[in-house]
């Protein structure tokens, strides 16, 4: 464990822990694409199965126990709690064009062919574009609430924060994993068009809105 | 494939 990587993991439970509240206080889901959030339970679901066959820390199993039940938790606020509240209209990206290239390619590039192997390389490989639909979502609408906008940010540097810790690990352990590694520099270069509006307009008080 | 990877991050 080192400083980037804890950042990283700290951005992470923010950007969740920011969009629980965002839905809870607003009663609404207004702007959050539900399948981007199913894309993220999926990615939970598969990698963290390794709780019952590794364990790695006690920070390693209480983190996974955290993103996994908070991930059913908005996916019921979506879609029981606050349905009515769920723009279905926007969430309209087909999530069959990721999740299928993510199986194939977890079968064609994969560390090990073992049951567990797989799935974590599936969710590796997911993760990297879960992001997609809602990224999808503000385009269409052209815009994002503040709290949305604040949670990509925070979603996006938790990935971002990884490959620094990547590099650092790879100096001091000798450690790498091409696997991640490559998977998280595309999850980071997709997040590069929001990062840059939202540091010049977010961070200087203005709303999210894509250039007309 | 390579080498398998111990897979202790989150």
């Amino acid at each position: 464990m080192n400083i980037f990587r804890l950042l990283g993991d700290i951005c992470h439970l923010v950007a969740i822990i920011v969009l629980l509240l965002k839905i809870w206080k607003t009663r609404s889901c207004a702007g959050i694409s539900g399948k981007s959030q199913i894309l993220f339970a999926l990615v939970y679901t598969t990698r963290y199965v390794d709780l019952f066959f590794t364990y790695v820390s006690l920070y390693n199993s209480v983190m996974k126990v955290i993103f996994l039940a908070s991930s059913y938790a908005t996916l019921y606020l979506i879609y029981v709690k606050f349905k009515a509240t769920y723009d279905f209209n926007h969430d309209t990206f087909r999530i069959e064009f990721l999740l299928i290239p993510c199986v194939i390619l977890s079968l064609l590039i994969t560390h090990d062919y073992s049951p567990v192997e797989l799935l974590w390389t599936f969710s590796i490989y997911l993760e990297a574009v879960a992001i997609l639909p809602q990224l999808f979502m503000v385009s269409k609408t052209g815009e994002a609430e503040t709290i949305t906008s604040h949670y990509l940010f925070a979603l996006g540097a938790y990935r971002a924060l990884y490959i620094v810790n990547w590099i650092y690990r790879y100096y001091t352990e000798s450690f790498i994993d091409g696997i991640a590694v490559v998977a998280g520099i595309i999850q980071t270069i997709l997040y590069a068009d929001f990062f840059y509006l939202y540091i010049t307009k977010v961070l200087k008080g203005k709303d999210f809105k894509l250039p007309a | 494939m390579g080498d398998i990877v111990a897979h202790d991050e989150l």
